[in-house]
């Protein structure tokens, strides 16, 4: 479940 | 763990990735992983006695003190250096990648993909957690059967060594395929526990830890003093500790 955990995370957005 | 467990349970983990973790795990194996994380599981035990990865040897372990059955990150993890701390470590080397690509330091994440693998895995060995003062118990020397060892080791090889000859054909293949099988039948209301972390957090070693030092207490280190002579009793007792930590060990690194 951590690896899925730290793969799913969603890019930040870049910030402007 | 030894290369029979690392293995076991990186080959467990694998049949619980989500499609993003198996394409990004498939691009940061090695070319000689074959596209097998269990292939390169036990990779950091290999390396850590080369002068160069030295450092890396005290990341194997937490060190409780002598006969406490419990586990404290301030007290066990000084400076960090340890089981837990390694787990948070490259945990927060790979989120540092995958959040933000354009992340200042760029991290060897095949490294920390396979030192997070590993260090998943001694966690829930519960004598990596066990007394300093014996060296989780690699001065505790015991017989197992008739074979002079020491407590740790069998932990580490012997009880599976054993299951594996008695149970599965000498076959470490049918060992894991009836972890598999325990998993999708016996334990399988355990498994969203087993799975979850408290808080939202992506990594959560802490509890790991507290679990195998009070395993270690309660059967690692009982009826195990030096000079005893291991065997039936303590196998088929101990094989159900080990398999069901091998079992959670792979769901919780998946």
């Amino acid at each position: 479940a951590t690896l899925n955990r730290i793969f799913s995370a969603k890019p930040k957005l870049a910030r402007a | 763990w030894g290369d029979d467990g690392h293995y076991a349970v990186c080959k467990i983990a694998q049949g619980y990735f989500e499609e993003e973790t198996v394409v990004a795990v498939k691009k940061l194996l090695p070319e000689y992983a074959g596209g097998e994380l269990a292939a390169v599981c036990s990779w950091p035990d290999d390396i850590k006695k080369l002068p160069q990865w030295r450092w890396t040897g005290a990341l194997h372990f937490a060190d409780t003190p002598d006969f406490k059955c419990n586990y404290e990150y301030s007290r066990d993890c000084p400076k960090d250096v340890c089981v837990t701390g390694a787990i948070f470590n490259y945990t927060n080397q790979l989120l540092s990648a995958s959040e933000n690509s354009h992340s200042i330091v760029h991290y060897n994440l095949t490294e920390a993909l396979m030192f997070l693998s590993h260090y998943m895995g001694d966690i829930h060995q519960p004598l990596h957690e066990g007394f300093l003062g014996d060296l989780g118990g690699n001065r505790v020397k015991v017989n197992w059967y008739s074979q002079e060892t020491n407590l740790h080791r069998v932990w580490d090889d012997m009880i599976i060594d054993s299951a594996r000859e008695t149970y599965y054909n000498s076959s470490l293949s049918i060992m894991i395929q009836s972890l598999q099988a325990k998993l999708k039948y016996g334990w399988s209301n355990d498994v969203p526990s087993w799975k979850s972390c408290p808080l939202n957090q992506k990594a959560c070693p802490n509890p790991y830890a507290s679990e195998s030092i009070d395993l270690a207490c309660k059967y690692a280190y009982t009826n195990a003093t030096v000079g005893t002579t291991l065997g039936d009793y303590y196998f088929l007792s101990r094989l159900p500790v080990v398999e069901k930590r091998l079992a959670q060990d792979g769901i919780r690194l998946a």
